[in-house]
């Protein structure tokens, strides 16, 4: 564990909470891509499925069954609770372009071919590209709430950080995992326009609006 | 079927 690897996982745990209660504290899901939080769910299922068959430590159990449960419970409040302010109008994107190229992606090219193996593999590409309805969902209307882009900073930093982690972890501990890091990459590469405006737009106080 | 070998990171 190191520095940029634990900050990494606090900003991703931080992002999955302020999404949560952003939702419940406000009773409305508007804004926010239904699609894009079944995507996160589908990628940690199939992703910590090793928790049934390895045991790292108690962080990493505790982390994994807290994501699982977060994301759950996020896709819950927005298709079943708070089902009535999903604005499933504006999200629209179609996840099978996304999930059937990845499908595809992670049998053709994965360390070895195990169920498992393939399957921690589709969970690392499609994580890559589940923020992409989110984002589509933006561009759509034009405009986020504040606090949905203080969940896009912290889901964002949160691969960033992980980039930072491999570079650490190839120097130290020669440790290095080629599907991860060119998946992280473009994970990154993909959230740099919002960055962008994030910095230049939300930081100074200002509504994340795209010009018409 | 082989087990994939534990991954630490999440």
């Amino acid at each position: 564990m190191n520095i940029f690897r634990l900050t990494g996982d606090l900003s991703h745990l931080a992002a999955i909470i302020i999404l949560l209660l952003k939702i419940w504290k406000s009773r409305s899901c508007a804004g926010i891509s239904g699609k894009s939080q079944i995507l996160f769910a589908i990628v940690f299922t199939a992703r910590y499925l090793d928790l049934l068959t390895s045991f790292i430590s108690v962080y990493n159990t505790s982390m994994k069954v807290i994501y699982i449960g977060c994301a759950y419970a996020t896709v819950y409040l927005i298709y079943a609770k708070f089902r009535a302010t999903y604005d499933g109008n504006h999200d629209s994107f179609r996840v099978e372009f996304l999930v059937v190229p990845v499908g595809g992606l992670a049998v053709l090219i994965n360390h070895t071919f195990s169920p498992l193996e393939i399957l921690w593999t589709f969970s690392i590409y499609l994580e890559s590209v589940a923020i992409l309805p989110q984002l589509f969902m933006i561009s759509k209307t034009g405009e986020a709430e504040t606090i949905t882009t203080h969940y896009l900073f912290c889901l964002g930093m949160y691969r960033t950080l992980y980039l930072f982690n491999w570079v650490w972890r190839f120097y130290f501990e020669g440790f290095f995992d080629m599907i991860a890091i060119v998946a992280g990459l473009v994970q990154t590469v993909l959230y740099c326009d919002f960055f962008y405006l994030y910095v230049t737009k939300v930081l100074k106080g200002k509504k994340l609006s795209l010009p018409a | 079927f082989p087990l994939r070998p534990p991954k630490d990171e999440l």
